[in-house]
């Protein structure tokens, strides 16, 4: 479902070109389970934002579900990105003036899933990522790790087929933690594929695919 | 050097009132290097705001170098703050418009040091956290991890004789975590007090002293 040949992607700062990704080639499946992990600043978040239809390659071509991505015009990745993908931001981009609940049932909104449904699907989601009781709580009244949680459940309540999530653990505690990863793997059993970036060995060891980056290139990919 | 008495903090939120610390009493001693832990939501961060001077006890007493801080006025606490404090937040919190060297040196310009050791003190900073080829980048030009960096390499350019740190490695691959941890834990056997937030427990076990924090109290106080 995910084909990437060939990915460039740099970036200029003042005269310096940092080659952020330099020629990714990679093959997942419908359903697939991949965790990427590597040191910081080895492109992983950059290649998650181009799988996300967050940015677009220098070079290279980006298949999903058999469209090809890089030449669509920017309306049509943008209702691509919103019907398929669920992301989570390393740095979460909840909505400042929206409450949690408020948050998730944005993207239901956007969809025009009617206000009853859009009720019931936001407070499970909330539910299972244990935040009924800060639903009315904004950003800046939860903690690092609710406002993750929030993001993930904002990712999740669409019930795409691609969720791609960078770090969704690392504020969390490891009880935390383990409900997020059983959250993100039910959906997974349910057939959405899964692509996880962590630092956390333990959690990239129950992928099934395990990518590892280095420097802007794919330095090991194992199926498990 | 540091001593708490009955302190606790409620936050409102609507007709809901949060009760993010419920009588926390806690003692440190100059030096000393402490690892607090908890569930996501028990009161971590709330705690070293407090400890940091960024918010106000609703009752209780806080103490720091024998000054008694929650009956100081604004402008005091302030100065305490950047003479004494260095910060790492949990979200970060750099300048959108400056450069990760820029960021660092910030507190370096607000004390008043002359140019030429602001620009020795910045790059070897920025040197011992691996950011010398990011050092003209902004924030928004970096990766999670190289931010992290960024905002521990502020916090310490100081060398305060109180260091708060609030998940210092949660976007860190091991190897960049390790060296994050090793600067924090050089400048402690200098002198400078210690404290970490952390949910990861290796990282944990390292500290001295370890406090485990649930529900807004003190769960568990224990010297190693
Ligand atoms: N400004 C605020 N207004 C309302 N509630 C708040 C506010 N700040 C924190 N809280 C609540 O107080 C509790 C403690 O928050 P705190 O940020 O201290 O938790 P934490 O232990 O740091 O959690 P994490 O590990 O997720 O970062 C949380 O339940 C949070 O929702
Ligand atoms: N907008 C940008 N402009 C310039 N350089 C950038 C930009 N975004 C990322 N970079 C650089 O590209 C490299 C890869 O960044 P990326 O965010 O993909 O790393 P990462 O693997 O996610 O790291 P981390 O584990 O720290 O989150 C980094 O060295 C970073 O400094
Ligand atoms: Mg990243
Ligand atoms: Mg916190």
């Amino acid at each position: 479902v995910i084909e990437l040949t060939g990915i460039e992607r740099r970036f200029q700062v003042g005269d310096q070109v940092v080659a952020a990704l330099r020629g990714v080639d990679l093959t997942l499946g419908d359903g697939d389970y991949a965790a990427v992990m590597g040191p910081s600043g080895s492109g992983k978040s950059t290649l998650l934002n181009i799988l996300g239809l967050l940015d677009r390659p220098d070079a290279g071509t980006y298949a999903l579900g058999g469209v090809e991505t890089t030449s669509l015009n920017e309306e049509r990745r943008a209702r691509l990105r919103r019907e398929r993908i669920g992301f989570i931001f390393q740095s979460f981009h909840l909505i400042p003036r929206l409450t949690a609940a408020g948050n998730v049932e944005l993207p239901l909104t956007l969809a025009g899933v009617a206000p009853k449904e859009r009720r019931e699907r936001v407070a499970a989601a909330l539910d299972a990522l244990g935040l009924t009781p800060r639903a009315h709580h904004r950003p800046d009244q939860l903690s690092g790790g609710q406002r993750q949680r929030v993001a993930i459940a904002r990712a999740t309540v669409m019930a795409p087929e691609l969720i791609l999530a960078d770090e969704p653990t690392g504020n969390l505690d490891r009880a935390s933690g383990e409900e997020v990863i059983r959250a993100l793997e039910g959906l997974n059993a349910r057939g959405l594929t899964l692509i996880l970036v962590t630092h956390d060995p333990v959690l990239g060891g129950r992928a099934r695919r395990r990518i590892r980056m280095a420097d802007g290139a794919v330095a090991e990919d194992l199926c498990a």
